[in-house]
């Protein structure tokens, strides 16, 4: 598999929602 | 000119280097049901004091490899706590210089009545929450924090073997549990050969002062191998019903969101619940299974952008294999042929920057010693259910140092990997 590293997570909101089977992603998560 | 300073980032290359103090945000602070997250080797860490024991980059790449090698053998062949385990904890094989992985970021969560605090690696790849054990009947690696120490806590109990709940380990683990005086044993191994062996237990889990889960089962290890760089355990917050998330549905309804911080002198969050306000621009894409890797966060990515510019890769290329988002794997690895397109795409966009020596699995690296600010062409993914990921500034670079600064991406040993 191709894996999704958490270097280039950097600063993104990750949001798992696993009720709804959902990976969520935003930009500038941590201001 | 306008297009062309969209799709690139202009940087100052002194930001590439982390400070050597923690700038923390409060942000997080104020969530009820919001952890600190930092980089474990980091000045916002408190494992951070322990110098001696930081790994080298090329250390920690070495690592991530491991980590990596570690996930494509879950989907190669299962497990079986056999190989390292029969029926006695304490008659079980050391081994030295194993690695897990590099983890990186690190929570604190308490554990215990009365609690005693924890720092834990959070890691969306596994299932299992553990933290070594006294007495460590075979062997603890060092640890920042006091072992946590069951006698001293008045709600620990061990699962009993006769449990289903100690069956269910054989999905969280990918190992069937074994059995010690009627205690339940777990046992999870990694690939590169180090793992963590204990007793099944419950305790409770206070993630905040506010949100405090009785019996929390995890593992409460009693072998213990590899460089878990100072850090108490793990956080398992994969898919598991073993899970955290799963553990704490009732409440949380495996709803989670985190924030990775910019730098390792930085701080981001972990929070769990509806409540921790989720960004209004946040996009989902549909979680994907992948066969024999159920814990896995599966991701369906489509195709990808540099400096603007589609690569010119099939989407049959990243379906081959598929593709998993892990919190604890540091550099991003890509089918071979996905790979090679970005590469070229990469350099060709950064030719005016010199080149500099390859660093451990990352072979193309610049010197930005003469530079006081770069420009860089912006890396995007395109996601199912048409979201795109812009990565951030300082998630396309490793930094080893301001004379080389490298890519931070990785092929797989195959396209089917």
């Amino acid at each position: 598999v191709g894996i999704f590293g958490n270097t280039q997570q950097k600063t993104l909101q990750v949001v798992y929602d696993g009720a709804k089977g959902r990976l969520g992603f935003a930009s500038g998560g941590c201001s | 000119a306008a297009a062309a300073i969209q799709h690139r980032h202009t940087i100052h290359v002194s930001s590439l280097l982390p400070s050597s103090i923690c700038q923390s945000s409060a942000q997080e602070l104020d969530k009820k049901s919001s952890l600190r997250v930092v980089h474990k080797h980091g000045p916002c860490s408190e494992l951070h004091q322990d110098k001696a024991n930081i790994p080298t980059h090329a250390e920690i790449l070495l690592q991530d490899e491991a980590r990596v090698k570690s996930i494509h053998s879950k989907f190669a062949n299962k497990g079986s706590i056999n190989d390292i385990d029969q029926n006695d904890a304490a008659n079980l094989p050391a081994k030295d210089g194993s690695v897990v992985g590099s983890g990186n970021y690190i929570v604190t969560v308490g554990l215990g009545s009365p609690k005693k605090d924890l720092n834990l690696i959070f890691d969306t790849g596994s299932d299992i929450t553990w933290t070594q054990c006294q007495p460590c009947a075979r062997s603890c690696y060092k640890q920042k924090d006091p072992i946590f120490e069951p006698s001293l806590s008045s709600s620990y109990s061990n699962i009993s073997c006769s449990s289903t709940i100690c069956n269910s380990l054989s999905s969280a683990t990918g190992n069937s549990p074994g059995c010690s005086s009627s205690a339940c044993v777990y046992g999870i191994q990694y690939g590169d050969s180090s793992f963590s062996v204990g007793f099944f237990a419950k305790d409770t889990l206070s993630l905040t002062s506010t949100d405090v889960f009785p019996n929390f089962l995890f593992g409460c290890g009693q072998n213990n191998q590899g460089l878990f760089g100072g850090a108490a355990g793990l956080l398992g917050l994969g898919r598991d019903k073993l899970s955290l998330p799963s553990q704490t549905a009732a409440k949380y309804f495996k709803y989670f969101s985190y924030c990775l911080p910019s730098s390792a002198s930085s701080t981001g969050f972990l929070t769990f619940g509806y409540g921790g306000g989720v960004s209004r621009s946040v996009k989902f894409t549909p979680l994907s299974t992948i066969s024999d890797g159920t814990s896995f966060y599966g991701i369906d990515i489509i195709g990808m952008t540099v400096g603007g510019q589609k690569l010119p890769i099939s989407a049959s290329v990243f379906s081959a294999g598929g593709a998993i988002i892990d919190s604890g794997t540091v550099i991003t690895r890509l089918p071979p042929t996905a790979y090679d397109a970005l590469k070229s795409a990469f350099r060709k966009q950064m030719s005016q920057y010199p080149m500099a020596q390859p660093l451990s699995i990352l072979d193309t690296c610049y010197d930005f010693s003469k530079y006081s600010t770069v420009t860089i062409p912006k890396i995007n993914f395109f996601l199912s259910g048409s979201v795109v990921v812009p990565i951030d500034a300082k998630g396309i670079f490793y930094v080893n140092s301001i004379s080389q600064v490298c890519l931070a991406f990785a092929p797989n040993g195959d396209d089917t990997d």
